[in-house]
């Protein structure tokens, strides 16, 4: 796949933080992220988005990230919060 | 499944709908009676009670339902159609907890396709998971998945997927009746039946896409929209369809007058302007309808009255090309300008049709003119069609069936030819 453009990994990495994928970024640090980083909270949301999880942020993702949703972010497990998931 | 952190310690719950949507087909009590069975929807598996009350009850309801738009007093605030339609909050003692927010400048509907709008009841289900504890849910099959995903059919048949039940339960144990024996609501006054889901043939007939003839076909942001008369259709940068039913011009494009029935071609110049042409007139789209409009087509270096079969911009040298018939004129967005010595003959285009239906560009830059049920591809960069052009536009845009292949028959024909095929 080609590499994301600079606007879509703009968008991309906004999202992913509204929606609790990515930590916020913290006010008195670059704010820089790491590829893995990255790769790993795009998983996860292609998880959600019931898309094959490749971690790359394609335009299949971004597209998924346009569709209606609920406003509550998906991972709350920042917020420390309790989750239990079946096996 | 996954779980919010937090329960109501109580069995018995109060709701209430506070505010009802303004711009909406369905009525107060249409509402009224979805939010019973969304709702009811959760109690059945449960011990669960859902009690609603009037304004003159006392304390507030614990699920305040309300349909608001942007910023409205949490942190929330919702972004007009499309986009965020709903949230609510977890249980808890604070007052805000279990109230349920509904975006008002969503198109909510009931009881029609997708693609119409957005179903409420749908909606209202998955929210409702949240107000009694559920979190965001990855399975498949669940109604807390994050995206909505369409209508989920009879809201008086509805049940909750095994995923949802077993996030519930884990919160408030199993329903020690049966759910088909067990009282899960507890109205006001009797509610109205659910309205009547419509038979599987939609009741607005609509126009089929795998007829072709399209009036419009443009690249959007990397998606492809194909207009007819007052529909439209829209196909993912991956090749899907967002939905085969399509939507409604006038519901997507705010503020396109009503009387303008088609549009006759569309394109997206290079800032992100959307142009959408009818007529001798235009209209220029970013987020929403610039002031002003519509512009007349002289704007752009056409003579007085002409109009446009096809607008496109070509990606190699930045120009916009508008086509009518076998002529095409040249616009140099640039410059704001008409190129000068046009109109030119479509011939320089080898292997084009004339008037094409529209003609637009690929994500991967390759021109497309395209007309009736057939398309013609100009590979990035040349003036010349494939040799294999037409091809069939249906089954490699549209999802729609091959054509049968026909044998040649001997004998006379009865056909015409063009000097460009």
């Amino acid at each position: 796949a080609p590499e994301p453009s600079a606007h879509d990994l703009s968008l991309g990495v906004d999202w992913l933080t509204r929606y609790g994928y990515l930590p916020p970024p913290h006010p008195g640090q670059l704010q820089l992220r790491s590829p893995l980083k990255l790769r790993d909270a795009v998983k996860v949301m292609q998880r959600f988005a019931g898309l094959p999880e490749t971690g790359v942020l394609d335009a299949v993702t971004v597209a998924a990230m346009r569709r209606p949703r609920c406003s509550l972010p998906d991972v709350l497990g920042l917020a420390g919060l309790v989750r239990r998931r079946r096996r | 499944y996954a779980l919010g952190g937090s329960a109501w310690k109580k069995r018995v719950l109060t709701w209430r709908v506070q505010s009802f949507p303004r711009g909406s087909a369905l009525r107060p009590d249409v509402v009224r009676t979805l939010m019973h069975f969304a709702l009811a929807a959760w109690g059945a598996e449960t011990d669960l009670t859902f009690r609603e009350v009037g304004t003159q009850d006392t304390p507030e309801p614990d699920i305040l339902i309300g349909f608001s738009q942007n910023f409205h007093e949490d942190s929330y605030p919702f972004d007009g159609p499309g986009g965020t339609l709903a949230h609510a909050f977890f249980p808890g003692e604070h007052p805000i907890s279990g109230d349920t927010h509904f975006d008002d400048e969503e198109t909510w509907t009931f009881g029609v396709k997708d693609g119409e709008g957005t179903d409420l009841f749908a909606v209202a289900v998955h929210e409702f998971g949240h107000a009694l504890g559920l979190g965001h849910s990855s399975a498949p099959d669940s109604i807390m998945r994050p995206f909505y995903q369409g209508p989920v059919g009879d809201p008086a048949k509805y049940r909750l997927s095994q995923d949802d039940r077993e996030g519930l339960q884990q919160l408030y144990g199993k329903a020690s009746q049966t759910p088909s024996a067990k009282p899960t609501r507890k109205p006001l006054t009797a509610p109205p039946q659910p309205p009547a889901l419509p038979p599987d043939s939609p009741s607005t007939p609509f126009p089929d896409r795998c007829q072709g003839n399209f009036d419009a076909i443009a690249n959007i942001r990397g998606e492809t929209f194909f207009f007819k008369g007052p529909w439209f259709w829209r196909l993912q940068p991956s090749g899907q369809l967002v939905s085969p039913r399509p939507a409604r011009l006038h519901r997507f494009w705010e503020g396109l007058p009503a009387d303008v029935r088609t549009v006759q071609a569309a394109y997206s110049r290079p800032d992100g302007r959307i142009l959408l042409f009818s007529g001798s007139r235009f209209w220029v789209f970013r987020d929403r309808l610039r002031e002003g409009e519509p512009r007349q087509l002289t704007a752009l270096g056409l003579p007085e009255g002409e109009q446009v079969d096809a607008v496109f911009s070509w990606p190699q040298n930045g120009k916009t090309y508008l086509v009518r018939g076998g002529r095409y004129w040249r616009y140099d967005e640039a410059a704001q300008r008409a190129d000068p010595g046009y109109p030119r003959d479509l011939g320089l285009w080898e292997g084009a049709p004339l008037a094409p239906d529209d003609v637009t560009v690929s994500n991967a830059g390759d021109t497309y003119f395209v007309k009736g049920t057939q398309y013609w591809r100009f590979p990035k960069g040349t003036v010349q069609a494939d040799p294999d052009s037409p091809q069939p536009l249906g089954p490699q845009w549209l999802d729609c069936p091959r054509p049968p292949q026909t044998t040649p028959q001997p004998g006379g024909c009865n056909c015409q030819c063009e000097i460009n095929q």
